[in-house]
């Protein structure tokens, strides 16, 4: 563990947390992309199969079953929450996820590290990650305007990753045969995919102003 | 081989 990796796994809990909160306690999901959570409830569900079989640590445990189980509560809210479900914004949450999911299961079964079913899996959930985001900033183009935790949200998701590849470069300088290009390349992909945003965040969000 | 290290990030 490095001070990069933890702030990169802190920056991903604060943003699942900052979700959370926002659906919880203002009993609205307005401008969250349902789709853009079930994909994400999809990257933990196949990426963490292995939380049973394979121990790491407690930290590790503990993380994997707060965002399996954030991811899918998250879901479970905007799906059947009553009061939640009424803000969701089901015509313009529209971005076709399905779409993103089967190519990024055939790209998992072209290209891997080892061709077993839990390693498969494991590069599908790196892939589906990468682009799970799309749903999400196309409703933030749609929907204009947004409020500032779901902004705080989107920024957080995006600084996380990107911590994780400051984490992969320090890694990389530190530890012998410490290579892989697969998670790399696609978390470089998944982080450059919210530069636009990250551009009209600073812009306005810094300002004091919402995100336009 | 790298990849029979355990995969120890999130």
């Amino acid at each position: 563990m490095n001070i990069f990796r933890l702030a990169g796994d802190m920056t991903h809990l604060a943003s699942v947390l900052v979700l959370l909160l926002k659906i919880h306690t203002i009993k609205s999901c307005a401008g969250v992309s349902l789709r853009t959570q079930e994909l994400y409830a999809i990257v933990f569900a196949t990426r963490y199969l292995d939380i049973f079989t394979s121990f790491v640590s407690v930290y590790n445990t503990f993380m994997k079953l707060v965002f399996l189980g954030s991811s899918f509560s998250i879901v479970w809210y905007m799906r059947y929450h009553k009061a939640v479900h009424r803000t969701y914004d089901r015509e313009q949450d529209t971005f076709r996820h399905w779409f993103l999911v089967l190519p990024c299961l055939v790209l998992a079964l072209l290209i891997h590290e080892k061709f077993t079913f839990l390693e498969v899996l494991w590069t599908f959930s790196l892939y589906l990650e990468a682009v799970a985001i799309l749903p999400q900033l196309v409703l933030l183009q749609r929907t204009r305007n947004i409020d500032n935790l779901t902004g705080q949200y989107i920024f957080l998701l995006g600084g996380y990753r990107g911590l994780y590849i400051l984490n992969w470069i320090y890694r990389y300088f530190t530890e012998p045969h410490f290579v892989h290009w697969i998670t790399w390349i696609a978390g470089l992909v998944q982080t450059l995919l919210y530069a636009d945003f990250f551009y009209y965040y600073f812009l306005r969000f810094i300002g004091g102003r919402g995100v336009e | 081989r790298p990849s029979m290290i355990k995969k120890d990030e999130l």
